[in-house]
Parts: structure tokens; sequence; C-alpha cells
């Protein structure tokens, strides 16, 4: 039988949230030649058992939700990244090198339950 | 913030936050890296980023370093058609235990490449020095020539593959002695152009820039491509 599930509004619901990290904000501009910032993103919200099943989420992801709507005392299952995507960043350090790295992960492109 | 900066920065593979006094110019090999890779995550095109397609090798961290050497001035020129003589020094240090090395290009710039002003044909020589400078000494003890060829007018930039030198510079830093560059006038005879020879060498010793391109490979970030669920 269908387990009713308190309706939780969309907006607190695991989504998605805008982050832009401005390097000037760190007082990092003055080593970090580009990009100025980047648009890091994060997630955050609620997790509950009719989310599981649609969001892209992990299968313990949905068997916690499960055994959450059936014993509260269960945590909820948790809102993460699912999807990231590098950053390359060109920078100076104190040797006058010009430094042109590659660093995975840096940008929240999707969230889910897991 | 100061600990959260010191975990970002150790995150980055740097010690502290860099404090340069001036910013160096962008090479136009990084920016176009730089610009090509921003394109892509734009267009959300996903890409290898252990691998530098522009330069055909692979790696994660480009560096560029400056020349820390210094022009010399000897009594005696080496040769009597020497124009200039200089000692280029490389700083590896920035390079890490962990990082492979894949790609290292020293870069001459000669200056412009223009057909207006032209000098005489030059010859280049470059040898590996294998012993430290003495001060007051004129000129290091040039060992192995790496590299000897000549230079019609109008110059550019000329590239050398040097990544042999730069590993074993690498793995052995106390070995890190540079490279002495000579550059020669070649006596041009028949083109009926008399050039000043000083001319050219004052306005080649003013236009002369040497750097190191090198791409190092970080195995620990540059895992195989895994399968994202």
């Amino acid at each position: 039988a269908a387990i009713p599930v308190p309706k939780a509004s969309c907006k607190n619901l695991c989504h998605r949230h805008q982050l832009f990290i401005n390097f000037r904000d760190l007082g990092w501009h003055k080593w970090i030649i580009a990009p100025k910032g980047f648009m890091a993103n994060y997630c955050h919200g609620d997790c509950p058992f009719s989310l599981t099943v649609s969001l892209n989420s992990s299968n313990y992801a949905f068997m916690q939700a499960l055994m959450q709507a059936v014993d509260p005392e269960t945590p909820q299952a948790v809102c993460i990244p699912s999807k990231l995507s590098p950053i390359s960043m060109l920078y100076q350090d104190n040797n006058d090198n010009v430094i042109l790295r590659h660093y995975e992960d840096m940008v929240v492109d999707e969230c889910g339950c897991g | 913030v100061q600990f959260q900066e010191y975990v970002f920065l150790q995150f980055l593979d740097l010690d502290k936050a860099p404090s340069p006094q001036k910013f160096q110019p962008v090479p136009y090999i990084l920016k176009k890296i730089f610009q090509d890779r921003e394109a892509a995550a734009t267009t959300g095109v996903s890409q290898d980023l252990c691998y530098v397609k522009e330069l055909g090798v692979r790696g994660n961290v480009l560096r560029f370093l400056p020349d820390q050497g210094f022009f010399l001035y000897p009594k005696k020129p080496f040769q009597a058609s020497s124009c200039l003589q200089k000692l280029l020094y490389f700083n590896l240090s920035a390079i890490k235990e962990r990082e492979q090395l894949t790609l290292a290009q020293l870069g001459l710039d000669l200056g412009p490449s223009s057909y207006y002003n032209l000098g005489p044909e030059l010859e280049l020589a470059l040898f590996l020095v294998q012993e430290p400078h003495v001060w007051g000494q004129f000129t290091p003890k040039p060992g192995k020539i790496f590299a000897l060829q000549s230079v019609p007018w109008p110059q550019g930039a000329l590239r050398f593959n040097l990544l042999d030198v730069a590993k074993d510079w690498n793995d052995n830093p106390q070995k890190n002695f540079g490279l002495f560059l000579e550059i020669l006038v070649k006596e041009d005879r028949d083109s009926g152009v008399n050039f000043q020879p000083e001319d050219a060498c004052t306005r080649l010793r003013r236009s002369l820039h040497a750097s190191l391109l090198v791409v190092t490979l970080n195995s620990d970030q540059c895992h195989p491509s895994r399968k994202r669920r």
C-alpha cells in the first residue's frame, strides 16, 4: 500500500542552489589571473521518500528514505552532488611562474539524494 | 577563514597563498588553452583534463617558467663575431615530487619577426653548463653542445625540446647549472647590405626573452576517467 508521505513544499526539496565564488572576496585576486571567480553551486534540501524515486538518487538513498518513512528515527537521505565538472585556473606563484592547472569536481551541476 | 583558506590552498597543491609582486604576461599558449577549456565547459563538452591536445601530451599542470639567468659581458668575446652571451637558468623547484614531466619546451624569443629593419644572419649555440658559474669568470665552462643552428633574419621565436635535460635537472637539482646561450653574427658577404652588427646585437639583447614551458602529470589527480554513476 502507498505510504502517506508528508507533502514537503518544493522549495525545501533537495536541489542545486547557486553559489558564485568570487576570488576577490577571498583576497585571492592578487595571484589568480583567471577566472575572476566561478559558479560553484551547492546542494541543499530535504530527501523525502517520494523524491528518491524521481531525482537521480542512489539505491541506498531509496531504501533509507523508505525506512525513514516507516521509522522516523531513521535519518533522512542527504542531498549531495550527483554530477560535478572541473574548472581551469591560471595563476602565478612566488617564483613568477605562470601556471595553468585543471581541478576536477569544482562545479556542482546536479544534485541527488545519496 | 584563515583555517579554511589553508585547507583550500592545500587542495590547490599550494603551501600558502602566493603574493607575486607583479603579474607576468600570460603566454599566448596558456591563454588559448584556458579559453578553449572555458568554452568547452560552458558548452558542456566533456574533456580529458589530463591531456593537453594543443601540445599533444598528457598532463594536468602547465607551468611557464621565466628565465632567471643573466647576460655575460666577456672582455675577450668567446669568438670574434660574438653578439650575445647569456646564462639561462630555470627554477624547477615548483614541480612536486609526484608529478611526472611530460613536456619541457625552451622558448627563445629573438624579437619581432618582421621584415622591417632586417639584420644580419645569426648563428645560435646552446650549451649545457655542467659546472657552477664562478663569479668573475666571464664565460661559464660550457659542457656538451645542445643545439647549434643558423637563424636567418627575421627571427621570431625558436623552440627547443628540453625534456630529457629537464628530467635530469628535476631528478638531480644539484646538476641544474642552466644553459649557456651564445649568438654570433654570421658574415654576410653576398647580400651586399652592410649591417652594423653592434646595432643588431644591441637590439637583440633588448628583445631576447627566454622561457621554459613545462607540462606535468599528477597521477593522484589524473586517474583513468572513471565512469560516473
